[in-house]
Parts: C-alpha cells; sequence; structure tokens
C-alpha cells in the first residue's frame, strides 16, 4: 500500500494550485524514494516536474511502485476542503482504484476523508539530460511573478538576457515596449531578497509570457525562483520546496521563423 | 515572426 502523511499540508494546496491551470490530468508516482509527476501541457511546450522526496513527508510508505492517475481540477477540488494548518495523509491501497486524503486539524479535533476515483492516463514521458547551462539566476520568487505580470500588460513574449552583473526581462506590443532589469544583489542581511547570477556565457532567449506567468503560480512554494537559461534549449524554472523537494517548469522558447 | 519550439524538439521520449 501506499501512504504518505504531510503535517504541513497547504505544501500539498499550494503545489496543485501551481499546475492545476497548465496540466488537466498527470500521474502521480509513488516510490520508495517519493512522490513525484512529470508531465507536459496540452501543447506540448511546458513541462512540470514535481518530486517530494520520501523523507520530506512525517511517515511515507511506499510497499511497491505506483502510478495513480488524478485529473487536477478534482484534486484542486478536494484540497481545497483542506484547512491551511491541517496535516494531510494520502493513502491508497495496492490496485485500488480511489485515493483517500485524510485532513486531521492542528488538535486532531476535527478529521476528515475524501476519496478521489483514480483514472488511466497515458502519459509521455521525456527523457531530459542533466544540462549543463550558460547562465543561472536565482531572483525573489515574488518579484519573478510581478515582473512577468507586469510585462504581460504590454506584450505576449518576453526576451530574457543574462550577463554577468544582471538579467533584463524585455517585452514588446501594440502600445509601446518595457524593460526590466535586475541587478545581481547578495544582501547577506536580508537573504531573502538576495538576487544571484551565476553564469558561464551570457544568453539572450524569448518566451512566451502566458507561461511564465502559469509557472509564477508557484510562488508561494519558496523565497526564490530559479531560472536556468542555454542557447536553443527550454528554460528551467525552479521553486525548492524547503525540507521537501522542488517543483520545476520547462519551457521551450522562441526563434525566429 | 517568432516561432513557438515545442518540448519534445529538444527532449527525447523517455
Amino acid at each position: 500500500m501506499f501512504e504518505a502523511r504531510l503535517a504541513q499540508g497547504a505544501l500539498l494546496k499550494k503545489v496543485v494550485e501551481a499546475i492545476k491551470d497548465l496540466i488537466e490530468d498527470a500521474n502521480f508516482d509513488c516510490n520508495s524514494s517519493g512522490f513525484s509527476l512529470q508531465a507536459m501541457d496540452s501543447s506540448h511546450v511546458s513541462l512540470v516536474a514535481l518530486s517530494l522526496r520520501a523523507d520530506g513527508f512525517e511517515h511515507y510508505r511506499c510497499d511497491r511502485n505506483v502510478s495513480m492517475g488524478m485529473k487536477l481540477a478534482s484534486l484542486s477540488k478536494i484540497l481545497k476542503c483542506a484547512n491551511g494548518d491541517d496535516a494531510i495523509t494520502m493513502k491508497s491501497e495496492d490496485n485500488g482504484d480511489t485515493i483517500t486524503f485524510m485532513f486531521e486539524s492542528p488538535e486532531q479535533e476535527r478529521l476528515s476523508e475524501f476519496d478521489l476515483k483514480l483514472m488511466d492516463i497515458d502519459s509521455e514521458h521525456l527523457g531530459i539530460p542533466d544540462n549543463e547551462y550558460d547562465a543561472t539566476v536565482k531572483l525573489p520568487a515574488a518579484e519573478f511573478q510581478r515582473i512577468v505580470k507586469d510585462l504581460s500588460t504590454i506584450g505576449d513574449t518576453v526576451e530574457i538576457s543574462v550577463t554577468k552583473d544582471a538579467v533584463k526581462f524585455g517585452t514588446t506590443g501594440d502600445i509601446g515596449n518595457a524593460n526590466i532589469m535586475c541587478r545581481q544583489n547578495k544582501a547577506a542581511d536580508k537573504p531573502d531578497e538576495s538576487t544571484e547570477i551565476d553564469i558561464n556565457e551570457a544568453v539572450s532567449l524569448t518566451f512566451a509570457l502566458r507561461y511564465l506567468n502559469s509557472f509564477a503560480k508557484a510562488t508561494p512554494l519558496s523565497t526564490h525562483a530559479v531560472l536556468k537559461l542555454s542557447k536553443e534549449l527550454p528554460i528551467l524554472v525552479e521553486y525548492h520546496i524547503p525540507e521537501v523537494g522542488r517543483l520545476a517548469f520547462y519551457l521551450a522558447p522562441k526563434i525566429e521563423d | 515572426m517568432l516561432q513557438q519550439l515545442g518540448l519534445p524538439v529538444f527532449y527525447s521520449p523517455g
């Protein structure tokens, strides 16, 4: 059987809220090392990769590898019934056709159980090599969210250019254009506000803002978003979930026709 | 015009 208890149930709520608009349904893969998901959006332009380590759970048991297909909208409906401070336990019997979500309030005076029907989903996995990236930018997650939101009011795409000291986000639209530059800033006294750039080679790539805005829904999971870019490769946008794992998004670039 | 590439252009089915 599979059984996993997350004391910070809010994490699971935030993860599902971050991905439910991007992917309709997906297989959650459980094995002895953890709980993970890999799914492409319907247009095969972006990919979500979630990984929650077994040791990030308060209790974790997975007797055999299982793949549980779920409709994200249904999962979201159920998780919305959990309070932010509830612990969440997921349970499923081997070869079962449902997964049970148990919500416990901190004082355990309220216990609720919701069963979600599992689905058979044909999923297409992509083999993603561990790339060396030309540039890595770590910036406050809220700052990244604001940049992609603000630029979306002007244009549909963003050109992200990284140099040694700064990262520039630029867009062009019918009403004009916009540029936002963030300089490297390693404020030791305010680590949550730091912007760090690690670069092997200057890089400049263009992406659809619609998807970056969707990725930024993961902002509540982490203080920082990490952007990894390489010429002619999809961007990797990572949110590290402290002590539990990470939620990552890949987005293919746009190129001149 | 910018063309949107797909992920399978970059990553092999695995």
